[in-house]
């Protein structure tokens, strides 16, 4: 553990926060894509079914079952709670353009063809891209509320954070794990457009607009 | 079936 990854975890976990506490505070899920929230759900089940094989340390163990249990509560949140605020119309990314991908890569690049390993590396692949039907709906929109905008900034520093980790861990342990830093960097240059907007708008006090 | 890379990242 070094204070890259941990201020990446902190990050994400602020990011699950902030969506719960705006779900619940507006009442509603207005501006938040169901499809990326049930891809997050798929993330976090496939990627953490190691939790029955093998303990790595308490918080590894607690880090993943929050995330598999909030990202739970979030999809209970949109689908029966708020559901009447969820708007499925705008919400029109097509799944299997990034589940199918995400299938064959990880069938192609994997650390092992057994069960855990390809769902490991499937999981890897598919969080990559998970948060692309949320940024389609943006772009859809064209607007956000800033407490949205917060999350996906949080959500998107957090894997931003990972990069530094991975150069750190290179130099101090030899670790190298290229699946995970290829998804990574992906994962972190699909936000970057998001993230000009956020420091240029968002962050000096005006709302997420994007030029028509 | 055993793990071939060290999974202790979330």
């Amino acid at each position: 553990m070094n204070i890259f990854r941990f201020f990446g975890d902190l990050s994400h976990l602020a990011s699950i926060f902030i969506l719960i506490h705006k779900i619940t505070t507006t009442r509603s899920c207005r501006g938040i894509s169901f499809k990326t929230q049930a891809l997050y759900v798929t993330v976090f089940v496939t990627r953490y079914l190691d939790l029955f094989t093998s303990y790595v340390s308490l918080y590894n163990t607690v880090m993943k079952i929050f995330f598999i249990a909030s990202s739970c509560y979030i999809l209970y949140l949109m689908r029966v709670r708020y559901r009447p605020t969820n708007d499925p119309s705008i919400d029109t990314f097509r799944l299997e353009y990034l589940v199918g991908p995400c299938v064959v890569l990880a069938l192609i690049f994997n650390y092992g063809y057994n069960p855990t390993e390809l769902l490991w590396s499937f999981s890897i692949f598919l969080e990559s891209v998970a948060i692309l039907p949320q940024l389609f709906m943006l772009q859809r929109t064209g607007e956000a509320e800033t407490i949205t905008t917060h999350y996906l900034a949080a959500l998107g520093a957090y894997r931003a954070l990972y990069i530094p980790n991975w150069i750190y861990r290179y130099f101090s342990e030899g670790y190298v794990d290229p699946i995970s830093v290829t998804a990574g960097l992906v994962q972190t240059g699909l936000y970057l457009d998001f993230f000009y907007v956020y420091f240029t708008k968002v962050l000096q006090g005006q709302k997420f607009e994007l030029p028509a | 079936t055993e793990s071939t890379t060290p999974k202790d990242e979330l």
